[in-house]
């Protein structure tokens, strides 16, 4: 059948810093993580609001992670499903958390990119640090799209979050600033 | 009189005393960065012996999930932790690191699946983490905001960052400048931290806001029920106003508190280092304190806080105006254009965009939040 794309948007950008250096060969292995389709999220909603309202007579009667696995785990369906594409394609390297919603496995590269229509697996450098992502759009057979909410692993580049160093001077100029009740 | 904000500036501005320590054994708290930084137990207790006398304190960092390598220390690994610690005096402390992780994970995601993964988890979690909105796809967003429901539902209490670029910029196609809201920070399952500045830098004073704090309204989450009157206030009485055009009054607005931002020590390296700032460190005070708060609860047998937003915004209803300093001076930034000349929001009385409801005072916020 047709493939779909879970992510058609934003456009796939190569975060500035990082250089591309080429393909990986097509037997690295990239570690893929399939986020499957959820059952009651409408349910989750209502006890979330419900344990987490003091005015409610369920404030701070909290799930325990079986609990919240029973909510929301994916319907048989869902798991038949990806385990019988994957199994298709020989990716058998997979584990699973508790809640069952998520599977992480090392394929391929040259696997991967027919499991995803699309995808191509390159790698990037930014210092010390290297990364393999797809910097082309990735998509899943129709039949799988109503179970899978997202592939990781392949678009998204490692947080680049700063603090913020302020040299003591401009502090000054700033506080004066403040006091002129300007914004800076 | 100070050179800088120290564990004992921000103990002594959030009038905490000595006795603000973690007294459960069983309590505990935790603190996550994606940057694939490295913090080291050599800085903790360092930083500890330099600027924790005033308190009882630990000095160890008691469990690392994930890898700690021998690589350099990262300022920002080294300011979540020693903060924490510092608010949260005496907690148990885990810190999960990403640092060496598989070249194609995704080291935010790796934290979640750990979430969804372990039974037995710290119930307060301050994670310095963000991007723009606009940068992520909806079913990524959507399914991660499913994530943080499954943690409200377990107990657990999410801190994000409320981001350091004020209420952000984009261009869009079209050539028009719109406000840039960041996620997680836009969830409406997590509580996010903005951050704020002294008047005089070198005093122990009021709080004004830091310009940098992260804050607006979101492109992808309607507003919640709980925070909807005490944004709606701020959007009705606001003095001043950007453009309506630059952002979406109807989105999940934050942020929903905040903490002093601004020219903090950090110890890195071995090496104390002033001025660092950002919302990265106000997140690790909210969140130290919030474990504090749960000791007391735990202690009287009840459950810990959870999800803080719905019980944070009925505070003000509830009379416990005091529970927050009311942050009301200030702006933050934004596009750098002709229309809004680089400013955001500006704060306003109770709720606003850059500080939200102002930061903690703690004795009583802890009033506020432990019934009689």
């Amino acid at each position: 059948g047709l493939a779909l794309q879970p992510e058609p948007e934003p456009p796939c950008r190569v975060p500035p810093g990082w250089t591309p250096a080429g393909r990986v060969d097509p037997g690295h292995e990239v570690q893929l993580t399939f986020a499957l389709r959820q059952r009651g999220a409408g349910r989750l909603s209502q006890l979330v609001r419900a344990v987490s309202d003091p005015r409610s007579p369920r404030y701070g009667k909290y799930l325990s992670l079986e609990q919240v696995r029973d909510l929301v785990q994916p319907s048989p369906a869902t798991l038949t499903a990806v385990l019988k594409w994957l199994q298709g394609y020989g990716v058998e390297k997979c584990s699973s958390v508790t809640t069952l919603d998520f599977l992480e496995c090392l394929v391929p590269a040259s696997t991967a990119e027919q499991l995803l229509p699309g995808a191509e697996f390159h790698r990037y450098v930014k210092g010390q640090r290297s990364v393999v992502r797809s910097p082309l759009r990735y998509a899943v057979p129709e039949e799988l799209a109503e179970h899978v909410d997202f592939v990781g692993g392949l678009h998204r580049f490692p947080a680049e979050r700063k603090v913020v160093s302020r040299a003591w001077a401009k502090k000054e100029m700033e506080s004066k600033q403040h006091n002129g009740a300007r914004a800076v | 009189f100070h050179l800088g904000v120290t564990p004992s500036v921000i103990r002594k501005r959030y009038n905490m005393t000595g006795g603000d320590v973690g007294l459960l054994p069983n309590n505990s708290q935790a603190c996550a960065q994606f940057l694939e930084q490295y913090f080291h137990q050599a800085d903790v207790a360092e930083f500890m012996q330099l600027f924790g006398s005033s308190f009882a304190h630990r000095s160890q960092v008691d469990r690392v999930i994930g890898r700690q390598g021998k690589g350099k220390a990262g300022l920002e690994a080294s300011l979540d932790v020693e903060y924490i610690m510092s608010t949260g005096a005496n907690i148990s402390t885990w810190v999960f690191s990403n640092a060496g992780r598989h070249e194609s994970q995704e080291p935010f995601l790796a934290w979640l699946l750990l979430l969804s993964n372990m039974s037995s988890l710290p119930w307060v979690h301050s994670v310095s983490y963000g991007d723009d909105e606009d940068s992520l796809s909806l079913a990524y967003m959507e399914r991660v905001n499913v994530e943080f429901m499954k943690a409200a539902a377990r107990g657990l209490t999410i801190l994000f960052a409320s981001g350091d670029d004020g209420a952000g910029c984009r261009r869009m196609p079209g050539g028009n400048h719109t406000f840039r809201p960041s996620f997680p920070a836009s969830s409406p399952y997590v509580t996010t931290v903005g951050g704020t500045s002294f008047k005089n830098p070198f005093l122990v004073t009021a709080e004004v806001t830091d310009y940098i704090s992260g804050g607006g309204f979101s492109n992808v989450f309607p507003m919640p029920d709980y925070q909807a009157a005490a944004v709606k206030r701020f959007l009705r009485s606001a003095s001043k106003l950007p453009p309506s055009s630059y952002y979406n009054s109807s989105g999940r607005a934050y942020p929903d508190l905040s903490a002093l931002s601004d020219n903090y020590w950090v110890v890195t390296n071995r090496i104390p280092l002033p001025w660092v700032s950002g919302t990265s460190a106000s997140t690790p005070v909210v969140g130290g304190m919030v474990a504090l708060i749960n000791d007391r609860r735990l202690q009287r047998g009840l459950a810990p806080l959870g999800f803080l937003n719905p019980a944070l915004y009925q505070l003000q209803e509830q009379g416990h105006d005091a529970a927050l300093y009311d942050v009301t001076q200030g702006c933050h930034l934004s596009c750098l254009d002709g229309t809004v000349q680089g400013q955001g929001f500006c704060a306003g009385p109770a709720w606003d965009p850059v500080t939200g409801w102002g930061t903690p005072n703690f004795p009583r916020l802890l009033r506020a939040l432990l019934p009689p």
